[in-house]
């Protein structure tokens, strides 16, 4: 049930390019999975581009980390190279390790495997041992991990100190934002990649849980567990913890607020404790009227203290778990939010139509895009459009009388336009709202089948 | 919705997580196009991958096959103008308009409800009780007089805001609510003049409920459908 993509590395939408001496193989039809198959089999092969739209793939003998090659950004490849030659720690003794590592843990330079001086040895390089220029190697299982011949004479060869993978990278907190290479259990059993569903079906789809790191089979903690898990290769274990080293410093709470909630709340440390709809909140050390797995000494970093509004998993918003039965949780959006906007730089009167001062950031903070600019934005309102409206450089402007005041295109992609960091000088006067004097007629819309309505359910 | 009754609202849609848990609601003005409330996103720029709208089904959490529900990826977040509390959210593909789906019309731009005038919140909010909690409920509320409105609440109404009278029977919108409409029928239309925002409490017997008054914004909706 182990899947060959376990041994790789995925980097999306990218592309190796090298400068080779003989040109890479051609590609051949097949799945990601086919080819890596194809790629553990082939001696000299390590990493693979795989066409997702034509399902093609095109085996590579180099990595990233080889000489006189580069990373590309390219939407129609991703990229698999083998985690041996990527990891800069190891798994086990290290017999695996394939990275370049070329000095041992006192400093000393390593002596190429090829040589035989100053040190003469019988660990030659060959196809199959992994032996490369003078990189850490572990050819005879050493318990210290790679080792290698070193260029002083009088040190006839060294460890490398290379670190176990789970004392790589530690964790604070749960683990939330541990990134690091562990891609086994505790106890052992690899882990299954978060963009396979087999042998275990699973909600984490990587593209789904863009901020939750779910890169290859590494452990990962996108559910606010306790500390990172995997679902693993084994067919009768769905999930399982893994062994990661926790940091000693605990991290300084980031965003704390206690009047207002920040995006989406997690730093919140008020003391609202009632559901909106006139309900109290459940205490976090009690598991009535609802059992649950966010008890306070399990989550340090969460401060879930007496029965206060939190958001110990990175929901919406600062929720509890409510005091009534029938009631499992209830976000409490009715905490302010706290404001997210630049302060002012300027101000404007009426709507800003005349305005004409230098202020060119949008009210979040963003660069205005010149008028006559045409990217990342193709406007529709330009300097040749509008002559009169004073479009000069990318100064906040109002040029289609916009009710709202001052605007601007934005160099954000994805934020065509946006108001800028300028207000009313004064309180503005009072919209004037019209009754409708003249019958308004509406066009397929605000239609629907009345009969459910009078029919009681 | 407290004090509601099971409904039909078209227009009305269902606000989906990551974890496919309903947290708040929103209006369809255009088939790849919702207005909902700021309050329930965590930013303005908010990465809404995983994120989808829900229509076309009375259930809160329909069975799977349900023929009706559509289910689309919410593609951006657009926020409004500043004192506005509005978003607008563009779907990843138009919704398809049927008898479940419908679009809500716009108000005329800056248009005064007349008071009285009784009006509709939709939403798969707690109920407390009061009605099946598992479907779409409704509930009918009178619009309220700005003047009276901001009498009752001694001087903080502000311009964008739109209220309904408070009824005794302790009627109106609740967490889970937020960000789905006010409609009122307008020349045999229904229309969007308000959005629900999150109050102190719900249902209040003793204080007017506040919605953002969309007819304020409008321009504002037609210029982003537009860019």
């Amino acid at each position: 049930h182990r899947s060959p993509l376990n041994d790789f590395q995925r980097l999306r939408a990218t592309q190796l390019l090298a400068v080779p001496a003989e040109p890479p193989l051609a590609p051949e039809p097949g799945s990601a999975e086919q080819c890596a198959q194809r790629c553990t089999t082939s001696l000299d092969c390590r990493a693979f581009h795989h066409e997702r739209q034509s399902q093609l793939c095109q085996l590579l003998p180099w990595t990233q980390h080889s000489p006189h090659v580069q990373l590309q950004k390219n939407i129609h490849y991703d990229l698999y190279q083998k985690k041996a030659f990527l990891r800069d720690c190891i798994v086990g003794d290290g017999t695996s390790y394939r990275g370049t590592r070329a000095t041992t843990e006192k400093g000393l330079r390593c002596q190429p495997w090829r040589a035989t001086t100053p040190h003469d040895h019988r660990f030659l390089p060959s196809p199959r041992n992994g032996l490369e220029e003078n990189y850490c190697r572990n050819p005879d299982r050493d318990k210290r991990g790679p080792w290698c011949y070193t260029t002083d004479p009088t040190v006839r060869h060294q460890s490398c100190g290379i670190k176990k993978c789970e004392d790589a990278v530690c964790m604070t907190c749960n683990g939330e934002q541990y990134r690091g290479p562990v891609d086994h259990t505790e106890s052992g059993i690899e882990c299954q990649r978060w963009d396979l569903q087999h042998p275990h079906k699973h909600p984490y789809h990587p593209n789904k849980y863009p901020d939750k790191g779910l890169d290859d089979n590494y452990c990962r903690n996108p559910d606010s567990s306790e500390r990172p898990w995997c679902y693993t290769t084994d067919p009768g274990r769905e999930r399982e913890f893994c062994r990661i080293r926790v940091c000693k410093k605990r991290p300084r709470p980031q965003n704390v607020t206690t009047s207002c909630f920040r995006g989406k709340g997690e730093g919140y440390r008020g003391r609202v404790n009632v559901t909106v709809s006139g309900i109290p909140c459940q205490r976090w050390d009690a598991q009535t009227p609802h059992q649950h797995q966010f008890v306070p000494e399990k989550y340090p970093c969460k401060d879930l203290q007496e029965n206060y509004c939190r958001n110990p998993d990175g929901s919406e918003a600062p929720w509890c778990f409510t005091a009534r039965h029938s009631v499992r949780i209830a976000f409490c959006f009715h905490i302010r939010r706290c404001p997210d906007e630049l302060g002012a730089e300027d101000c404007y009167h009426r709507n800003g139509e005349h305005y004409r001062g230098h202020v060119s950031k949008t009210r979040k903070g963003i660069t205005c895009q010149a008028w006559a600019a045409r990217e990342p934005h193709v406007p529709q309102i330009s300097p040749v459009t509008h002559p009169e409206a004073h479009l000069e450089n990318n100064y906040c402007r109002n040029p289609d009388n916009d009710s709202h005041g001052p605007w601007c295109y934005t160099m954000d992609p994805r934020t065509p336009f946006d108001y800028c960091a300028i207000k009313p000088c004064c309180e503005p006067l009072p919209a004037l709202l019209q009754t409708l004097r003249d019958a308004v007629a509406f066009e397929e819309c605000g239609r629907r089948d009345e009969r459910l309505q009078r029919k009681g359910r | 919705v407290v004090g509601g009754q099971p409904g039909n609202s078209p227009w009305t849609v269902s606000i989906r997580n990551r974890a496919g848990l309903h947290f708040c609601g929103g209006s369809l003005v255009k088939e790849q196009w919702v207005v909902s409330t700021r309050q329930c996103f965590a930013s303005c720029d908010a990465d809404l991958t995983g994120y989808q709208v829900q229509l076309g089904t009375l259930f809160k959490d329909p069975r799977p096959g349900d023929p009706d529900q559509q289910s689309i990826p919410i593609l951006r977040i657009v926020c409004g103008p500043s004192e506005s509390q509005l978003v607008m959210l563009k779907l990843a593909r138009p919704a398809a308009l049927n008898a479940r789906v419908a679009l809500i019309c716009l108000p005329p731009e800056r248009y005064i409800v007349p008071a009285g005038t009784v009006c509709e919140i939709a939403g798969w909010g707690e109920t407390r009780g009061t009605s099946d909690g598992s479907v779409l409920n409704v509930a009918r509320l009178p619009v309220l007089a700005h003047d009276e409105c901001n009498a009752a609440l001694r001087g903080r109404l502000k311009e964008s805001e739109l209220c309904t009278a408070p009824l005794r029977a302790g009627v109106g919108a609740c967490e889970g609510d937020y960000g789905g409409p006010l409609a009122c029928l307008t020349a045999d239309c229904w229309v969007l003049e308000g959005v629900i925002t999150p109050a102190r409490v719900c249902a209040r017997t003793d204080q007017p409920a506040l919605f953002i008054r969309v007819s304020l914004y409008v321009d504002w909706i037609q210029k982003v459908m537009k860019m």
